[in-house]
């Protein structure tokens, strides 16, 4: 996170704010509850508490402008600059002015007023942008499909404020960092000759051609995928990638969630309803079998029959001895598997059934 | 994979409007492919691609030119 140059705060933690003119693209209690929202986000976790009033001055005046509308920083058209707003202080400061020449929604479709507002009223009350990409104060637009503080943004404006008087201290969400020797996964599949590693809200990508490891939110490609999932394999020969939360999978070609999904393990793999979640799962291109991790054991599944294999599950120290009785992770490439459990990563070799090397789980990230 | 294509005109538009909204790029309205050599651009590209974790190269690749037509916030990421 970042404070703004010179630490500019508000001295009194009870501050007021008015709404000085409504976008016609929302009703206006959609509006009032977006900015009302986007308040209660940062007084929940600081001593601030925001009232709104209904004329003269406050201390926080939100309006909807659209070009050069005299603060010396005109907005740009449609695009590009979608808002602003200014430090702490008399005046202008902390107000926040969104760009009319946008259009303000209540959903996915850009632009999600109430992700903007909670943005723009960090930077009333004294934040500047943060480089974490989970982050409000990131300064790119990216909604996700909930607006929540991360960690990063509540401990910029506890830095400023103190903490929130609340007897249980709230805490966010943390953005995984690439080459943190603590990294875990919870799910890595291939996906079109590249490696995406899967991490609470987040994806990891590397590729050859670009040596910085690419981390951005998973909705990104595919907004209605769940968070913190399971397992994901690809089966590259239908050029699909499935992806496993609980007893349900969804299935995405490129990044387009195909339709019909989700469904469930049960009726289209044949689980046993004993089975509520997949730990790992990695299915093989030459011989179209697909192996599901669940705790100790193993099942494999014929992608080609479309149909569980006979005598499975088995367990898992049967076929890959030495990768322990718990995995979280697992894929293969050039004839390898490579298993993942906590921060440990288990090179194997299937052919002589032998660990080849352990490494790091974040071995692939170049740090 | 093609070599990038050499750098657009509006491209260039681009990386001097980003750099003087968010990153402080004084602009005396040099002609602006004088200024884009400039050790400055340089400079505040570097800052910017450090800011969003990118390659540091310097130079408008398609990465930085991908992030920098983003939408976003108008305040600055480096306090003017």
């Amino acid at each position: 996170f970042a404070l703004t140059p010179g630490n500019p705060r508000w001295e009194r933690t009870h501050l007021t704010y008015r709404i000085e003119n409504y976008t016609p693209d929302l009703p206006r209690a959609d509006v009032d509850s977006a900015i009302r929202k986007a308040f209660e986000l940062w007084s929940d976790v600081s001593p601030l508490t925001f009232t709104k009033v209904f004329d003269g001055q406050a201390d926080i005046m939100i309006s909807f402008v659209r070009g050069d509308h005299r603060d010396n920083s005109p907005f740009d058209g449609p695009g590009g600059n979608l808002a602003h707003a200014f430090q702490p202080g008399p005046g202008i400061g902390g107000d926040a002015h969104f760009d009319e020449d946008e259009r303000w929604t209540n959903n996915f479709r850009d632009y999600n007023l109430y992700r903007v507002a909670a943005h723009e009223l960090g930077h009333s009350l004294g934040l500047s942008h943060s480089t974490d990409i989970g982050a409000l104060m990131y300064p790119n637009y990216i909604f996700n499909g909930d607006v929540e503080l991360a960690q990063d943004d509540i401990d910029g404006i506890q830095a400023i404020y103190g903490p929130s008087q609340n007897p249980t201290q709230p805490t966010g969400p943390q953005t995984p960092q690439a080459c943190d020797s603590k990294l875990t996964f919870d799910a890595i599949t291939t996906i079109r000759g590249e490696m995406m590693f899967l991490k609470d809200r987040f994806y990891m990508r590397t590729n050859s051609f670009y040596p910085e490891v690419e981390l951005n939110f998973i909705s990104v490609f595919w907004p209605t995928l769940p968070n913190k999932l399971d397992a994901a394999y690809e089966v590259s020969d239908r050029d699909e990638v499935r992806f496993f939360k609980g007893n349900k999978y969804w299935a995405v070609q490129g990044q387009d969630v195909l339709r019909g999904y989700p469904k469930d393990i049960y009726s289209s793999f044949g689980f046993p309803r004993t089975v509520n979640h997949i730990d790992a799962a990695v299915s093989e291109e030459d011989t179209g079998k697909t192996y599901f991790f669940v705790a100790n054991k193993y099942w494999r599944y014929d992608e080609r029959k479309r149909s569980m294999d006979a005598g499975y599950p088995k367990m898992i120290a049967h076929e890959f001895p030495g990768i322990g009785d718990k995995i979280d992770a697992v894929f293969k490439k050039d004839g390898f598997f490579y298993f993942f459990h906590g921060t440990r990563q288990y090179k194997f070799d299937p052919r002589t059934k032998r660990i080849l090397t352990l490494l790091k789980a974040n071995s692939w990230f170049n740090c | 994979f093609p070599a990038s294509p050499e750098i657009r005109e509006q491209d260039v538009e681009t990386v001097q409007k980003y750099l003087e909204n968010y990153y402080d790029l004084k602009s005396d309205g040099k002609q602006i492919e004088k200024q884009r050599n400039s050790g400055l651009v340089v400079e505040k590209l570097k800052q910017m691609q450090e800011f969003f974790g990118l390659k540091v190269t310097g130079k408008p690749d398609a990465e930085t030119l991908k992030m920098m037509k983003q939408p976003r916030c108008g305040v600055p990421d480096l306090a003017r």
